[in-house]
């Protein structure tokens, strides 16, 4: 009988639409749009969970330290970046009519400082395939770039940084980019 | 097509939280 009923997803409260067979509920609604998401704010303990077109104004209210920038071509400034610790430098982005989220993360063993940069889109796996970012540093003599499609909010950064699927430096070549314990990073998004 | 010279923007640290680093 199962297999001839079909289903409505368990978030049809909020707005899901699809109707599935009892096989592909599960993976459906692990990645449905319309489910509750937890905050996306890096390296904080928040306990907010809301849907997913409420993540960008509950990150503007709720963790003001966020700078949110309009273009697609951005220069991320991120200060201080030697300091000993362990660090977040957060920044949004908005332009095709999307929020992206630029994430710095420092992790610092024992004074091996390594350093992560990812852009993840506040938005479903699906719109996150249609772009494309590019992480640039530069100095005189060399330049670093990453260029990915962007993490969506299902998959989350945290996945990116253990799994490396980021731009990826350690101290010295930190060293290499930053002036005055400051560190520029080209951002750029575009359409793919 | 003029080229529009990307804008500067100053991103302080946030420390993360200390509960959170076990999970790392």
């Amino acid at each position: 009988l199962a297999n001839l009923v079909q289903f409505p997803c368990k978030y049809a409260l909020w707005g899901c639409e699809r109707i599935l067979a009892h096989t592909e509920k599960a993976d459906h609604q692990v990645n449905c749009e319309f489910r509750l998401y937890s905050c996306p704010f890096p390296g904080v303990s928040c306990n907010w969970m809301g849907l997913m077109n409420a993540a960008v104004p509950h990150l503007i209210d709720q963790h003001r330290i966020i700078t949110t920038q309009q273009g697609e071509d951005t220069v991320f400034f991120a200060s201080d970046i030697f300091r000993p610790g362990i660090f977040d430098w957060v920044m949004i982005q908005c332009c095709f009519g999307f929020n992206f989220m630029v994430v710095l993360h420092k992790r610092d063993r024992y004074g091996d400082q390594k350093f992560f940069a990812v852009v993840q889109l506040i938005g479903t796996h699906q719109q996150a395939q249609n772009f494309v970012y590019k992480l640039e540093l530069h100095c005189p003599r060399q330049s670093l770039t990453w260029k990915a499609i962007p993490r969506s909010l299902q998959e989350g950064i945290k996945t990116a940084i253990l799994g490396r699927e980021c731009l990826m430096f350690n101290n010295s070549v930190a060293k290499l980019f930053a002036k005055n314990g400051n560190l520029s990073m080209n951002v750029k998004i575009s359409r793919c | 097509r003029t080229y529009r010279i990307p804008k500067e923007v100053r991103v302080e640290p946030h420390k993360f939280a200390a509960e959170l680093i076990h999970r790392l």
